[in-house]
């Protein structure tokens, strides 16, 4: 409930006006940014926490636990910094599971793009399926930014269909050894 | 036969040899929709003086009415894929975007990159994104309220009272929130934001949508500080997305464009939560 409430005021402050315009002075926006920060990451132990309840088959609001209970725990991060096509865990690790959480009443499908260093990846769903993948490089004027500090050339992209609502669906990524090429652009560029 | 076109069986976007976007083809219509970035030039004022205030934080005041030009022509690269066909452009050391259709969508995505703005010059600049397309619509655009309803916005007009405005960009400029959007009897064109914008239809067909500024003066409005945000030593860059969306018209009674708008709006305002989790001791059964 703290972190909650740290986030729940938070956002009460970033509803003065100068907040939501952008008329505020610099060293304030600095604050309002570190404040956000704060509740976000405050608020991702509680994502944490509900989403290993969740996967181990234990139900959070009674706390009966299913038979097919297991012990695995999983850390389940946010990236502040895919709006700049960076990822540390996706860049990184060789295996890695994207969890997707859909705030929609309906059930919807996102092209889904994770950031990563190299070209071999594949995506499997949870009933052992390999999902169609593409693979794009990141335009160099974005690679190219001073301060991103990150291994990622490449996006992986693939279709996450079918997203329940309210409800999430996880994706096992990793690497192989299979060789991709790289992609190439038309020859009839300008 | 230098075009260049990407898209799927419900939208398609054809290129022009200079590298800038030219026409939009849909199932039911093909469109001139020509799209290019552009920036007004801050102006400097004497703060003493209500009338004469320079652009900043508070106010959108452009020395002139004239915009510039960034580019004469972009640099291009087109990658397409099974799921994915793309266009990079470059079009100067601070500009960018890549162009992309999805295989199952039905809208095109912008997603421009804009920084850091040059200020060696000396000059204050607010650089906008302009689409111009043939859609006749006689100075009549809409641009939403948070997202809810769309309020019906005419240049150089208000609805209670005769106006005259003596600036005549920033007067026609209106928040927006989520969309804007134009129409003609046949066709509707609309354009969404990831974040809420300045906009405007400075011209019949054409939408525009500030998407950064860098200015060297306060506007004497209370801040007290020029709008000139810096990061590592740096201007900022910022990277964002439009959704462009192109179909029939309400005024053709078919509410299939309006849907779309809708469902992508909700799609991309309310985006899934990505949660990333390292499997480096958990082989994929084991997370099974």
């Amino acid at each position: 409930l703290p972190h909650l409430s740290f986030f729940r005021e938070t956002m009460g402050i970033m509803q003065h006006h100068d907040a939501v315009t952008g008329t505020e002075k610099q060293k304030v926006a600095y604050d309002y940014a570190r404040r956000l920060n704060v509740a976000l990451r405050a608020c991702g132990s509680n994502t944490k926490d509900i989403l290993n309840h969740l996967t181990s088959g234990e139900t959070p609001q009674t706390g009966i636990p299913d038979t097919k209970k297991h012990d695995y725990k999983f850390e389940f991060k946010t990236c502040d910094l895919l709006n700049i096509s960076s990822c540390l865990i996706s860049e990184t690790s060789d295996r890695f599971i994207l969890t997707l959480y859909n705030p929609l009443a309906h059930s919807t499908f996102e092209y889904v793009r994770v950031p990563v260093s190299t070209l071999d990846y594949i995506v499997k769903d949870y009933r052992d399926v390999t999902l169609e993948t593409e693979i794009l490089p990141i335009p160099e004027t974005i690679q190219n930014i001073t301060f991103r500090n990150s291994r990622a050339k490449y996006e992986l992209i693939f279709l996450a269909s079918e997203l329940p609502p309210f409800g999430y669906k996880s994706y096992y990524i990793m690497k192989t050894n299979k060789h991709r090429l790289e992609p190439i652009p038309d020859a009839d560029n300008l | 036969s230098s075009f260049v076109s990407i898209g799927n069986e419900k939208i398609r976007l054809t290129f022009d040899t200079n590298g800038f976007l030219s026409a939009i083809t849909t199932k039911e219509m093909t469109r001139i929709v020509n799209q290019e970035f552009l920036y007004y030039e801050g102006a400097i004022g004497n703060n003493r003086e209500f009338r004469n205030r320079s652009s900043g934080a508070y106010i959108f005041r452009p020395k002139t009415d004239n915009v510039k030009l960034v580019t004469t022509g972009p640099k291009i690269k087109v990658y397409r894929g099974n799921l994915v066909e793309e266009v990079h452009q470059i079009f100067n050391e601070w500009i960018s975007q890549v162009v992309r259709v999805y295989r199952k969508h039905g809208y095109a995505e912008f997603e421009w990159m804009v920084g850091p703005i040059p200020i060696d010059d000396g000059v204050g600049k607010e650089i906008i994104t302009r689409f111009n397309s043939d859609i006749q619509s006689e100075g009549i655009f809409y641009t939403d309220s948070n997202g809810r309803e769309m309020l019906k916005r005419l240049r150089d007009h208000r609805d209670t009272w005769r106006v005259k405005l003596l600036e005549h960009t920033a007067g026609n400029y209106y928040p927006i929130t989520t969309k804007i959007a134009l129409e003609d009897e046949n066709a509707r064109l609309a354009i969404l934001t990831d974040r809420a914008q300045g906009g405007s239809s400075m011209g019949d067909g054409s939408l525009e949508l500030m998407i950064h500024r860098r200015l060297l003066h306060d506007d004497a409005f209370g801040v007290d500080e020029s709008l000139n945000e810096t990061a590592f030593g740096q201007g900022l860059v910022a990277r964002g997305t439009h959704y462009l969306i192109l179909g029939n018209s309400q005024l053709d009674q078919s509410p299939t464009t309006q849907l779309l708008e809708r469902f992508t709006q909700l799609e991309k305002l309310l985006p899934t939560w990505k949660f990333f989790s390292d499997a480096t001791n958990s082989s994929y059964d084991d997370w099974r």
